[in-house]
């Protein structure tokens, strides 16, 4: 997924996540040059790796329906006055999207670390169906090996997900990307 | 003589004109004292003050200073000292004169304070309204691709809206990450306004088309990846934020983003990675020229142009929406995704439609959490952070523990997420949602983690299959 977050001069906060599925999606270009999405993948759907006990009954493919998303922009705000932090936060691969988001978020509101910081911590992600705990390349090692001491099956991987954010504290706004991505950029107007 | 001398420097002291209500009751001198003519004259000097003196009870400042001029040198002259005295009696009223001038003294002063207060705020408001902003507002973008960035910035100079940053910069995504986003996909927008404390979240997610069938699907071959295409949500999507939120013209902001595919864009790390990282051979030519000019992949840094991209979103700028769900290029995306075994057809065009929808919230720690309601998972995002936050972390507890906890909730989360779906298809969806946001179902879920063992997920809640992919 891709994302777009802006915080305008106009006090409007913009979160925009938008995708494909799968990469370049199913792969078909028109002559116009559209990328056609992938996006019938994300319903639940028989196939020949899944049983019948797993379908999730909501989300079976229907006519005109839309499939279960984990595109999660989301915004923050204090919840009383308008003095405070906002915030808005985007992430990309599927639903490790929202297990990165909790962690930033969690980062940024409860430790009142800033959003840099917040952004470039270690994350993880409990993988359900195989019930093993992904942490990124930046998770510290003594906790992976704590985490294992209580039962969990860590697997440690490059990126779990990139997350983006802009917060914005009374009149000054600032933009972050997540320090793994190379070619993303945040950028403030002065 | 001397005695009596004495006794009225007595007299005159005792009643020092210091006191109001002492003047008032200023000793009246002897009348009945002899001297001639000049004595005569006194007299009636003195009845004229003293009826004067009758008449300042009002304005009991200018009585005392008037008296202390006035009686103390005319009283010292009748010790016996009245022809040698450096003061003249005058016809003309003294008070008359000065004490009107002194009213009307302070009537200017107080005149000239107003117009000069009203004319500084007056000045000031006209500042606020029409000067120079004083504070400086900023803004702030971020995207996935430094040209896209820069796009969103040079659209908030332009003096276009928040919304209008965001739909440029988001179309320019699709052009500089083709692999990631694009027209030919959908999405989500989540909008605050921060002064109205309002949200609103804009669904341009895809749609299955309406003549496909599950039977079709787990049958599909490799070949018929156009069954997987839904019906494209990013360019009602746009529109729709456009409508609600634009300021600048929708042909100026698919024109700016058209710019970047004609101009040329340096190929992203990203990219050039997925395409070194595609595994399927059977692309089309099409896709093959695009994205492995002449059977090589695309490098990072190399210059790229998408001239057909750029006549498509100029001709969706010019044109409007419509452009996109029935006209020329509907009927080219369905006959491609037709050559590849879809069933897009018309009708699925133009019953898309965009949605407009209230975000699902809470309040975590003072601050409102608003994250896109279902088929988003935002519910189990917000029941994630109520579960954790009456896990009360702070920064006393260790950081294994808090990652424990955080790892185990997030099982929680995803699993109720996977039961997550489209609400205008099942109606049981909403009341799932109610019960997964609020607090009490958070503090029940939070019961389930043991705080020094990790367990499998679904072991407490069965989850539903969901594909481990890039979406």
């Amino acid at each position: 997924a891709s994302q777009v977050l802006v915080m305008g001069p106009d006090d409007y906060i913009v979160a925009v996540v938008s995708s494909l599925n799968r990469p370049f999606g199913s792969g078909i270009i028109t002559p116009s040059g559209i990328l056609l999405n992938s996006q019938m993948l994300d319903f639940s759907w028989l196939n020949k790796t899944s049983n019948h006990s797993s379908l999730s009954p909501r989300n079976l493919i229907q006519p005109g329906k839309r499939p279960l998303s984990f595109l999660l922009p989301t915004v923050v705000r204090p919840a009383e006055g308008m003095c405070g932090t906002y915030l808005c936060v985007g992430a990309n691969n599927g639903d490790k999207a929202l297990s990165s988001i909790t962690q930033v978020l969690v980062n940024v509101l409860t430790f009142n670390k800033n959003l840099s910081e917040s952004l470039s911590l270690g994350r993880l992600y409990p993988q359900l169906q195989s019930n093993i705990l992904q942490v990124d390349s930046e998770f510290p090692q003594e906790d992976i090996e704590f985490l294992e001491a209580r039962g969990h099956h860590v697997d440690k991987v490059k990126v779990v997900s990139l997350v983006h954010g802009a917060r914005r504290t009374n009149n000054f706004i600032i933009g972050v990307k997540d320090p793994r991505s190379v070619d993303a950029a945040g950028a403030t107007i002065l | 003589a001397a005695e009596k001398e004495a006794s009225q420097q007595s007299t005159l002291g005792a009643y020092s004109p210091v006191d109001y209500m002492s003047i008032t009751s200023f000793p009246r001198l002897p009348e009945e004292e002899p001297g001639g003519a000049a004595a005569e004259s006194c007299l009636r000097a003195r009845k004229e003050e003293d009826a004067f003196l009758g008449e300042q009870d009002t304005d009991p400042d200018s009585f005392l200073k008037s008296a202390r001029l006035q009686r103390l040198p005319s009283s010292s002259s009748e010790m016996g000292s009245q022809d040698v005295s450096p003061l003249r009696e005058t016809s003309k009223d003294p008070f008359s004169g000065d004490c009107s001038c002194r009213q009307d003294g302070l009537t200017v002063i107080i005149t000239a304070c107003l117009t000069f207060a009203t004319g500084v705020t007056v000045a000031l408001i006209m500042q606020i309204y029409f000067g120079d902003p004083q504070i400086f507002h900023q803004g702030a973008v971020v995207t996935d691709a430094v040209p896209c960035t820069a796009l969103g910035i040079e659209v908030l100079n332009k003096q276009g809206s928040s919304v209008d940053a965001a739909i440029a910069s988001a179309l320019c995504a699709g052009i500089i990450n083709p692999h990631t986003s694009g027209i030919g996909g959908g999405g989500v927008m989540l909008v605050h306004d921060i002064r109205k404390n309002e949200s609103q979240v804009i669904d341009f997610r895809e749609t299955a088309p309406f003549e496909i069938q599950e039977e079709v699907l787990q049958k599909a071959s490799e070949a018929k990846v156009g069954l997987l295409v839904g019906v494209p949500g990013m360019i009602q999507g746009m529109h729709k934020a456009h409508q609600l939120y634009g300021r600048l013209s929708w042909s100026e902001l698919l024109g700016l983003a058209a710019g970047i595919a004609q101009n040329g864009f340096n190929v992203t790390h990203d990219l050039a990675k997925a395409v070194t990282e595609l595994k399927e051979l059977n692309y089309s030519d099409r896709f093959r020229e695009t994205f492995l000019p002449e059977g090589q992949p695309l490098l990072a840094g190399m210059l790229m142009k998408r001239p057909d991209l750029a006549n498509t979103l100029d001709l969706v700028g010019a044109e409007g929406a419509s452009a996109f769900y029935s006209g020329n290029l509907t009927q080219e995306i369905i006959s491609e995704v037709k050559n590849y075994g879809g069933v897009l057809t018309e009708v699925d065009f133009s019953n898309y439609s965009a949605l407009v929808k209230n975000p699902v919230h809470t309040v975590y720690r003072g601050h409102l959490i608003l994250s896109p309601p279902p088929p988003h998972a935002g519910p189990a995002l917000i029941s994630a952070l109520n579960i954790l936050e009456g896990l009360n972390i702070t920064s006393q507890i260790s950081r294994e523990n808090t990652f424990h906890w955080i790892a185990e909730t997030l099982k929680i989360a995803l699993t109720l997420a996977s039961s997550l779906g489209d609400p205008s298809y099942d109606a049981s969806v909403e009341a799932s949602v109610e019960d997964m946001v609020s607090k009490s179902k958070a503090g029940v879920l939070r019961q389930l983690i043991n705080d020094s063992q990790s367990f499998p997920s679904g072991l407490h809640i069965p989850p539903f299959s969901m594909e481990s992919g890039h979406s």
